[in-house]
Parts: C-alpha cells; sequence; structure tokens
C-alpha cells in the first residue's frame, strides 16, 4: 500500500457487480403490472414479492440491494483484492407517475456509491481514499439525466459524480475526469491499473455522440484520454483491465467510435487482459475482430 | 450511407449488413419504445442470441474448421511425407495462435436487477510471478503525467480549431496521422499480453453466482407463515449461491485466453446441448423464454 506502505495479501481475485437499479418507489405486494410502484395485484401473477420479481420489468427493491450487497460483504470482502462496478444505479425511467429526475440520480448513485464505501473502505484509518478493496466505478446510462444524454465535461454532471465517487477517484485525476468522467485505478501499484471508460461518449443512443472523427465530439476526446493513458501505462510496464457500462459492439457504438475504440484494444493487445462491461443485463461475451477494424479505418472513406 | 457502406465492408454480404443496418437505424428508437412498453422485461432476448450466433460465432467456427483442418492436413503430410490427397490448392491458414491475437473478447455482464436472476461473477486472475518475485515497484508520481495530459488536450484541439473551413480539416484527418485517436500499430517487438499468453494476471477462471429469486421469495413467504419476523425471514432466505463456474462445460477450461473463448465458440456452435445450457446461463437460469 503506497499511502502508508502497509502490507496488502494479494488474492488473486476480483468481483464485478452491475446494474443494480435500485427502485426506492417498489412496494412489496403492489403490482407488477404497475411496474411494482403502485395498485394491487389483480392475479397471483401480478404480485411483486419481497426480493424482487425476475423477468417482470420491475427495478430492484431497495432489499435486495441491501442485501446483495450484505453477502458480498460477509462473504467476499476477504478474498478479493478489488471490485469493479459498471453503474447504472438507479430505477429506469418508465413510470410515468414517478419521472426521474436529476436530484433523485444523484441521490441514489450518492446512496449506493456510500454503501460501497462502507463496506470496502480500510476500516482502520481514518483517510476516506484507504481501501482495503479498490472499487473501480464506471457510469451508466440510467445514471444520468436526461437518460443516454451527457456531454463533454466540466458540467453539472461530471462535477456531481466528482463529488460522488470523490473516494475512488485518485487526486491527481480530479481534473482530467472532470472533462471525460473516466478514471484508472492502480490495483496493484506499477503493475495492474483498471481503467473506468465513460462510455456513453461512444454510445450511439446518447444524442450528443454524432460519431468519434471530428476533434470536437466527446468519443474523440475520451479516445485520447484512453490513449495517452494506454501509452503511459505501456511505458510503466503496467498491465491494464478495461472496464464500463455499455460494451463495445457495433449495435450500441456509433460506428467510428467502435472501430476506433475496438482499434485502441488490438493495438494494446501487448497489455490489455480483458474488457469488462454490464447494460445488457445477459451473461455473455462476444469477439470482435481488431484486424477488422483496422483494415476499415485504414480505409480511405472513413473518415467521410 | 456511409454507414451502409461500412457495415457493408465489414460484415461482407448483403444479409449481415441488414440485420447491422436495422441496429443502426432502429437501435435506439426500438430500445426506447420497448423501455416505455415493458419497463425493464426482457423481450426478443433469445432472438438477440440467435443474432449473437450467427454474427459472431458462426463465422469463427467456420473459420476454426478451416485452419484445424489445415492443420491436421499439414501434420498428417509431415507424418506420411506425402500428400494424402490429391486436390486444388488451400488457401494458407494462420494459426490457431495467430488467428486469435486479431480478437478480444468482450465480457458482458449479468445484472443484480432480476431482468433474470440477480448475479455477479468473481474473477480469477494469475498470480504466480507476483508471489515468485519481490515487489519491486517504487511508486511513480502521476501528477506530472496528468498535467502534461490536459495541455496535450489543449494543444490538439486548438490545432484543428485552426483549420478555417471543413474541408481543410476533413483533408487533414484523412490523413490519418493528425489523428490521434486513432492509435499506431503495435510495435512488432512487444510480446503478446496476457489476454493471449499465459502469464501474470492472464485470467485463470471465473465463478458466476445466482441468487434464485423464486426459490429466495418462496423461503421468505414461508418464513413469515412461520411467524418469523420480516428481518429474521428475510436474513435467512436470502443467499447467493454458484450458477456455475469455467471449469464447467461448456468452457471446461484452465485459462481463459481470447483462444479458449474461440475453441469455446467453436463447441457452442457444433453442440446444440451446450448452446441450450450457455443460453440458460445467459438469462440467469431463470428459465426466459420469448414469448
Amino acid at each position: 500500500n503506497t499511502s502508508d506502505g502497509s502490507k496488502k495479501t494479494i488474492h488473486g481475485r476480483f468481483l464485478h457487480i452491475t446494474d443494480i437499479h435500485p427502485d426506492a418507489f417498489y412496494k412489496e405486494g403492489t403490482s407488477i403490472d404497475n411496474v411494482c410502484h403502485s395498485n394491487k395485484p389483480d392475479r397471483k401473477k401480478d404480485f411483486a414479492p419481497y426480493f424482487g420479481a425476475p423477468k417482470s420489468g420491475c427495478d430492484s427493491p431497495m432489499e435486495l440491494m441491501e442485501y446483495t450487497l450484505k453477502w458480498v460483504a460477509d462473504n467476499l470482502k476477504n478474498k478479493i483484492d478489488f471490485v469493479i462496478w459498471t453503474g447504472d444505479n438507479i430505477r429506469h425511467d418508465n413510470d410515468r407517475y414517478h419521472p426521474r429526475n436529476e436530484f433523485q440520480i444523484f441521490d441514489m448513485n450518492e446512496l449506493v456509491s456510500g454503501k460501497f464505501h462502507d463496506i470496502f473502505k480500510n476500516q482502520n484509518s481514518k483517510n476516506p481514499r484507504d481501501f482495503d478493496v479498490h472499487v473501480i466505478p464506471s457510469l451508466g446510462n440510467n445514471d444520468v439525466f436526461p437518460h443516454n444524454l451527457f456531454s463533454l465535461g466540466p458540467t453539472l454532471q461530471t462535477r456531481e459524480f466528482f463529488k460522488i465517487w470523490n473516494t475512488y477517484i485518485p487526486e491527481e485525476q480530479q481534473h482530467i475526469f472532470n472533462k471525460v468522467a473516466s478514471f484508472f485505478v492502480e490495483v496493484i501499484p506499477g503493475k495492474l491499473a483498471v481503467l473506468s471508460i465513460n462510455t456513453l461518449y461512444l454510445y450511439k443512443a446518447n444524442p450528443l455522440v454524432d460519431n468519434c472523427n471530428s476533434p470536437k465530439t466527446p468519443g474523440y476526446q475520451l479516445l485520447l484520454w484512453l490513449g495517452y493513458v494506454l501509452e503511459e501505462l505501456r511505458a510503466r510496464g503496467m498491465k491494464v483491465i478495461l472496464s464500463g457500462h455499455v460494451p463495445p459492439i457495433p449495435k450500441n457504438y456509433e460506428n467510428s467510435c467502435y472501430h476506433k475504440y475496438n482499434l485502441w484494444t488490438y493495438e494494446y493487445r501487448d497489455i490489455i487482459i480483458t474488457g469488462l462491461y454490464g447494460h445488457m443485463n445477459m451473461d455473455h461475451f462476444i469477439p470482435l475482430n481488431g484486424k477488422k477494424s483496422r483494415n476499415i479505418i485504414d480505409s480511405t472513406d472513413f473518415i467521410a | 450511407l456511409a454507414n451502409e457502406q461500412i457495415s457493408a465492408s465489414y460484415f461482407g454480404n448483403k444479409e449481415t449488413m441488414e440485420d447491422i443496418d436495422n441496429d443502426s437505424i432502429l437501435g435506439h428508437a426500438i430500445e426506447a419504445s420497448e423501455l416505455r412498453s415493458y419497463g425493464a422485461r426482457p423481450v426478443n432476448k433469445e432472438q438477440y442470441m440467435r443474432k449473437i450466433k450467427r454474427l459472431y460465432y458462426q463465422k469463427i467456427s467456420d473459420r476454426l474448421d478451416d485452419i484445424l483442418k489445415v492443420n491436421d492436413f499439414t501434420s498428417e503430410k509431415n507424418k506420411t511425407g506425402k500428400k494424402k490427397k490429391k486436390g486444388g490448392k488451400k488457401k494458407k491458414q494462420p494459426s490457431l495462435d495467430k488467428f486469435a491475437e486479431r480478437y478480444n473478447i468482450v465480457n458482458i455482464a449479468g445484472s443484480v436487477i432480476p431482468t433474470f436472476n440477480p448475479s455477479f461473477r468473481v474473477w480469477e486472475y494469475n498470480t504466480t510471478e507476483l508471489r515468485e518475485t519481490q515487489p519491486s515497484f517504487k511508486a511513480k508520481s502521476w501528477n506530472h503525467f496528468f498535467k502534461t495530459l490536459q495541455v496535450k488536450l489543449e494543444e490538439d484541439l486548438k490545432k484543428f480549431e485552426s483549420f478555417q473551413n471543413s474541408k481543410d480539416l476533413y483533408n487533414a484527418l484523412a490523413r490519418k496521422k493528425v489523428d490521434k485517436s486513432i492509435p499506431e500499430p503495435k510495435p512488432s517487438n512487444l510480446p503478446l499480453g496476457p489476454a493471449h499468453v499465459s502469464q501474470l494476471f492472464s485470467l485463470t477462471k471465473f465463478v458466476q453466482y445466482y441468487a434464485d429469486l423464486e426459490v429466495i421469495n418462496k423461503n421468505y413467504y414461508d418464513l413469515l407463515d412461520n411467524n418469523s419476523s420480516e428481518k429474521e425471514a428475510a436474513e435467512k432466505s436470502f443467499l447467493y449461491e454458484v450458477e456455475y463456474t469455467s471449469t464447467d462445460e461448456p468452457y471446461h477450461v484452465d485459462t481463459l485466453l481470447v483462444k479458449d473463448y474461440l475453441n469455446i465458440i467453436r463447441e457452442l456452435v457444433k453442440d446444440n446441448d451446450l448452446w441450450k445450457s450457455f443460453k440458460k446461463r445467459a438469462f440467469i437460469s431463470s428459465g426466459y423464454e420469448d414469448d
């Protein structure tokens, strides 16, 4: 531990957790048809149960989040080195009687962030940045307001997330975080880093993402950040895990953003260990061909 | 039009181009309308998995067939000293390692929100060398790097603002050299990293945990019926358990290198039962099926 010289045991294990979507409006015994917020169920299958209803369209009851984190604290905390936590920490905007607002989004994110901090901080230290287990959060498309829309910083939202994640973001990265809402943590100092990538700048559903070719676009700026960081990590002989909310597949990313991001992953295959993402709520993997992205980018009409 | 052209050149045929094109044009609209209509309820996810199989897995499986066939053929030829069969010229195939080098694996996780069942994953990675060597690092400050980075990003933007019109900007970008959002090729002297060759920090295993909410909710209400308090019932009934691990089929691997994933893909394409169990796990053992 470079902050106080204490020794830490490396277990060779880490947790990836994502898309908690806690919903303070979830009410046990209400109607699933009313997204578990209101009304009496009209049949047995319409009943919103205590811990949540799979396949129903309802978000997570607060109890599901509480007991999940408690289970992690009781059973995993002492066996892992770091936690990759890839966003969406609030309910969906799917109830017209309870439309989400910016303050609810910030408040819930603050609450969830505090819970992670309480569990994984160094319980014997007064320094709030001192962790037993590092936590690396990243931004989900539901964590921003309006839904999906997130512009290049500094903005109210980047500042707010800096405040919420203050203890997770290394101090020297404050300025750059306010611009690109991305950062990295040296989970094993000098050896292993985890990047928290703000994938919303590459996400085609973000109305501010037209392409990643024009230098003023958020995606272009993010890719510059990614490039400089990877270059420096390579120079230091470190290895890297990429993490973010929206997975980098053609279905999700704007075309030029997809190919450029994929190409960075390919050209830094000497240091990148893997990429971990959330958003789709399904457990699967997709292989992406970096050589093809190189061919496409090198073709003459790519910029056009 | 540009999207169409790029999709066509990427996927190489009209049929898949149409699939992707649908995605690029309608993806957001469909997603937004689904969210309004169904909340976060899963819709057409089996169809999505079929699409993944067709667009990504099938192609890799076919290429691996060719690679393995040619390699078998070559080793057979080496053994007997003569060609086994007469035939046309075989297309030169890369080795599995060389073929795998062009890929990276995007791992997409199950969620805590019960779209299916709540889940998360614990990954394990190779620390052997870390244990064997003394930590020799002296933490190098990042302050200088981040101060310089800020300046670099600003200079880069200024450079582009200096172009008088969009044509000049386009020409500059088209020369690619000025486009710093495109990486230089990996220097050939750098060895492959932990995704491709077993070494320190290579992923070795994962354990997928899930909470079977149907059972948990049932146990919770049973306990309430038996006069347990709400807190007691919740504490006794709630748990995560292992759904599967990477040492189970279809993975059944000791390492999680890119080439391991490609071999798994081949198994998934060829074996329908494995594909079914893969799909069951994609939906976190919730029994989900498309309507």
